[in-house]
Parts: C-alpha cells; sequence; structure tokens
C-alpha cells in the first residue's frame, strides 16, 4: 500500500479536442479514432466520462502541430458520428504526476488536486492510470503547477521532469 | 514506434459514480476527492472530458463494494461543490488492454472500440495511459468484450489476464 512519487512532468506541446453530443450507442468510438488513426494522428489522452440522456462528449488531447490536421479529421467525420458540435484549444498543458501504487492509495489524487486548487489552477480534463495522475491545465498555469505539485509531495529538484 | 499488447483484462468488481454541473472553477475536484480519501475510498478511474458552458461533470469508478459508502460521501458535498445531479451504476466492469507504446501507435485505440463495437458493446468510459486503455462496459459484456479484443488482437490464451 505504499505509494511512491517518483515526479512531476508538464508537455506543453499540447491541444485538446472535444466532441459534442454524440449518440451513446456502440460505433462512434471507432468511427472517431479510426478517423484519427488513418490521418496517422496520435492521440494521447482520450476522455470520456458519463452519458447524459442517451449522449456523450468525447475529448482527446494531440500534440499542438497535429491540432489543425485532428480538427479537419473531426470536421470530415463530425455528421457520420452526430456530434453536434466540436470545441478545440490549444492554450493547454498535460501536467502529470507519476508514481507506484497511486490507486491504492486514496489521497493522493485530492492532494495534487488540492495544490493545483491553492495556486487557483483550475483543472479542464483529468485522467488516470496506476502509475499516473493526469490533468489538462491552461498553458501558462505549467510551471505554477509544476512547482504547487513539487512542495505538495516534497519533491525536490532532481525529481523534476518538465518533457517540453 | 513497437506496439506491444501484453494482454487484456477485465474487472468486474467495480462501481461507477458521476457528478454532474459541477462549477468548472477551482478547488470542486479537491472538495470531492479529499472527501472521498477522508472516508477511506479507493477510487480507480478518475475521469473529467469537457466543460460545457462553465460547468463540468466528473465521473470516477470505486469497487463495488465501496458504492454505498461513496454515494453517502457524494450526496454530503454534493451542494458544497454545487453539483447539480449524481448517478450511479454498478452494473458495469472495467476492461483494459494493456501495453506498451500504446500512445506511439496511432492505431491501437481505434482498433480496440472497432472490436468492441462488432460486438455490439457500448462503451460508457474512456481512459487512456501510455501502457493502457481503459472503457467501462456493461457488466454482463465483459466476457464478450475479452473474446472480442483477444481476436482482434492476436492475443492467444496464455495473454489473458481476467482480474475477477
Ligand atoms: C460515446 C461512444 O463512446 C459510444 N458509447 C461508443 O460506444 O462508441
Ligand atoms: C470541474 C473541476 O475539475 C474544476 N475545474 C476544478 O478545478 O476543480
Amino acid at each position: 500500500r505504499e505509494m511512491i512519487i517518483s515526479g512531476v512532468a508538464a508537455d506543453k506541446n499540447v491541444a485538446r479536442i472535444a466532441v459534442f453530443d454524440v449518440p451513446d450507442k456502440p460505433g462512434i468510438a471507432q468511427k472517431l479514432f479510426v478517423a484519427l488513426a488513418e490521418a496517422n494522428i496520435n492521440v494521447d489522452m482520450i476522455v470520456q466520462s458519463t452519458m447524459r440522456e442517451e449522449y456523450n462528449d468525447i475529448s482527446f488531447t494531440v500534440s499542438q502541430d497535429d491540432l489543425y490536421k485532428a480538427v479537419e479529421v473531426v470536421e470530415k467525420v463530425k455528421s457520420d458520428i452526430g456530434a453536434k458540435g466540436i470545441a478545440y484549444d490549444s492554450d493547454v498543458a498535460k501536467v502529470s504526476i507519476v508514481g507506484a501504487g497511486m490507486i491504492t492509495n486514496p489521497g493522493v489524487a485530492g492532494r495534487m488536486f488540492a495544490a493545483l486548487a491553492e495556486a487557483e489552477i483550475n483543472i479542464h480534463m483529468i485522467s488516470t492510470s496506476e502509475i499516473k495522475i493526469s490533468v489538462i491545465v491552461k498553458k501558462d498555469a505549467a510551471e505554477k503547477a509544476m512547482r504547487a505539485l513539487h512542495s505538495s509531495f516534497w519533491l525536490d529538484q532532481e525529481n523534476r521532469q518538465e518533457v517540453s
């Protein structure tokens, strides 16, 4: 049950895209992500949270360089997947805490979110795995987020990994 | 750029909770997850996709045994975080493909979603990391999902990891 946070990482070469109100039925996620794959676009985070009245939203992130191409793909499949709207934003950064045994430790996520809240940083997207909790924040909040997480998790400077 | 899928896993001891229309401002995620941590509830997936008109939804999963306790916590903080509604569901399973280098391979997610769509399995939630793509599906679809993913990714029976 030991939790080990090995570091904090920030990636500013990120853009996010959201697809709104797609019918929540089989085949929709497939159409969208197969189309992106066929255009050779690397997708990093894929986040789909919860349905409302038979519709769902799907968000994902790509590198900033791929944003234009990705939006083109999404526009192409938009009617095919029945999306009511699209939004995208390159003014974002992905900030992550990386560790081991995160999931078995209830306090980690709350502590990460508390550190960001105290720094008055709004959390746009959240995605978790056993070894990583990633959030999307405004791009210019990335450094401030890193410092807040460092100090909250008592990480010294050597553990700091800034990706870009 | 090599993609290696090492296996498919299914976990049926899962329940999901969604919190709807919380104000999209700092401190909301903190309140919710600190409260869950203080009640000693292990949270597995946390998924927050995209804001709509200053509001956001947050979904997360817990073990089935913790659902009742988790819902109590969410009800307690509901007005504090300004949530307009709550939904929860224990009739779910988490199905994951596990590998290495997933993110650098555009085709993996699309192929996973295509396999599930072909098996007519609806995808409720999606969360990704470099080594894992997890979806939430209906509980009774778990085995069918496993078989579909096995056959789509050419995994023989030894690679199959059924968690519970
Ligand atoms: C919304 C989307 O994920 C849909 N439920 C699907 O299975 O493709
Ligand atoms: C919605 C919630 O994540 C909010 N944006 C927060 O930062 O806490």
